[in-house]
């Protein structure tokens, strides 16, 4: 087997608890993105289950602002495992995308599930800009503890508010790849779901949205586009009072996140 | 429910250990979503869509998908967002299939694909999880999505 780094033997996952037999390796730590303010991302890759030399890498985000990559991406989405209802074991899933490729879930920014900060008060001034930078340092500093993934296809994917994050990163890393006749980091594309775009058109198209599907009536509808200027800093007293009596007298107890399944409880 | 598993399961002492995570014991538990963080976001573009023509033009593979049930960041909202890129259609709107139904609708612009999922809610590979691998699939070969 290839020599590796020190550091990424340190960070493979022996077994987790409650987990069934699996062929695929996973790593997970830190990577410290800001010296400084001590402020730390955690990742955890889970290899493909099948010749990952040969697979693609995928990085995948969440959004939030400030939601998890492994509580949603991995645990409920493309991740291998799932967790049981008691949390006592996981259980795979059939339909995992490290089937086709190498997943790598980052908690990004600092604040977001296991990834830290020293400085409390970086939780109070992140944003779009800094979490693309540190997102970039991130995976600079990850692939010399993984060099293997140098020059190998790479991808960006995520969802919602990572509709911001992923463009983003994507093109910090494309300016940053100029600099270079062989980039280490080799992207080639990316792909984002239900993502966050643009405020104006996203509002108009929102609001659209519960209209067709019969969630609002055609006076909220009307009242909501007649009273809200979705390019405006702040939304008016008239725009707030239409959306907010159409979430709390028309939507019903319903699940916005999908609106046919019945909500948690 | 499957965020209350993973906010008990992240939150157990040897998942962390396992893990090497919390090795400075952070002073809060984990959890899914910060509110700190959103509540103090400082800086958000009102929009990406001018990343969108620069990356398209620097030859990226760009996909976007919307899972058609999801009404926080509906479909409508994205292809109202989409076409003020203006880009000519490369291949016209169709559905594609998985399973030998009707996964969505598709449709592939010169420089990004868009489609829909059908069934999906936000989170489209937790709600239609073969569907979405089909696409992802697809989008890592830079296929078409089937067309039968």
């Amino acid at each position: 087997r290839p020599s590796v780094p020190k550091q990424q033997e340190l960070d493979r996952i022996k077994e987790l608890p409650g987990q069934p037999k699996v062929k695929f390796s996973q790593f997970s730590g830190y990577v410290t993105v800001n010296e400084r303010h001590g402020r730390a991302l955690f990742y955890w890759l889970t290899e493909s289950s099948s010749s990952p030399h040969t697979k693609p890498l995928l990085l995948w985000l969440n959004g939030g602002p400030g939601c998890s990559s492994i509580a949603y991406g991995a645990s409920e989405e493309i991740g291998p495992f799932r967790i049981n209802k008691t949390a006592s074991s996981l259980y795979l899933n059939t339909f995992s995308w490290n089937r086709e490729a190498n997943l790598l879930f980052l908690e990004s920014p600092s604040g977001v599930g296991f990834s830290y900060t020293n400085t409390s008060s970086d939780l109070k001034d992140t944003g779009d800009e800094r979490t693309a930078q540190e997102n970039l340092i991130f995976l600079i500093k990850w692939m010399s503890r993984f060099p293997q993934y140098k020059y190998r296809d790479f991808y960006i994917a995520g969802e919602s508010y990572a509709g911001h994050y992923v463009p983003q990163l994507a093109k910090k890393i494309h300016d940053y790849n100029k600099a270079f006749t062989k980039p280490i980091i080799n992207l080639k594309g990316f792909m984002v779901g239900n993502a966050v775009t643009d405020n104006h058109y996203d509002s108009i198209g929102t609001v659209t949205y519960w209209w067709t599907h019969a969630m609002i009536s055609d006076r909220t509808y009307k009242s909501i586009l007649s009273h809200c200027n979705f390019t405006a800093e702040k939304a008016s007293d008239q725009c707030d009072e239409s959306v907010n009596y159409a979430m709390n007298h028309e939507f019903g107890n319903i699940d916005q996140y999908s609106i046919y399944t019945p909500t948690c409880l | 429910c499957t965020e209350s598993y993973a906010e008990k399961y992240y939150n157990r002492a040897d998942v962390q250990r396992a893990f090497h995570a919390n090795l400075t014991r952070i002073p809060y538990k984990w959890t899914a979503c910060s509110d700190v963080l959103i509540k103090n976001w400082r800086d958000s573009d009102s929009s990406v869509l001018p990343i969108y023509k620069e990356l398209i033009t620097a030859g990226l593979r760009i996909w976007v998908f919307s899972g058609d049930t999801d009404s926080v960041v509906p479909v409508t909202a994205t292809r109202f967002s989409l076409s003020h890129l203006n880009l000519p259609v490369k291949t016209r709107w169709y559905p594609w299939y998985s399973g030998k139904q009707v996964a969505g609708w598709t449709e592939e612009y010169k420089g990004l694909t868009f489609a829909t999922v059908r069934g999906a809610g936000h989170e489209v590979p937790l709600f239609q999880p073969k569907r979405a691998l089909v696409l992802f699939r697809s989008f890592l070969a830079g296929k078409k999505l089937p067309k039968s």
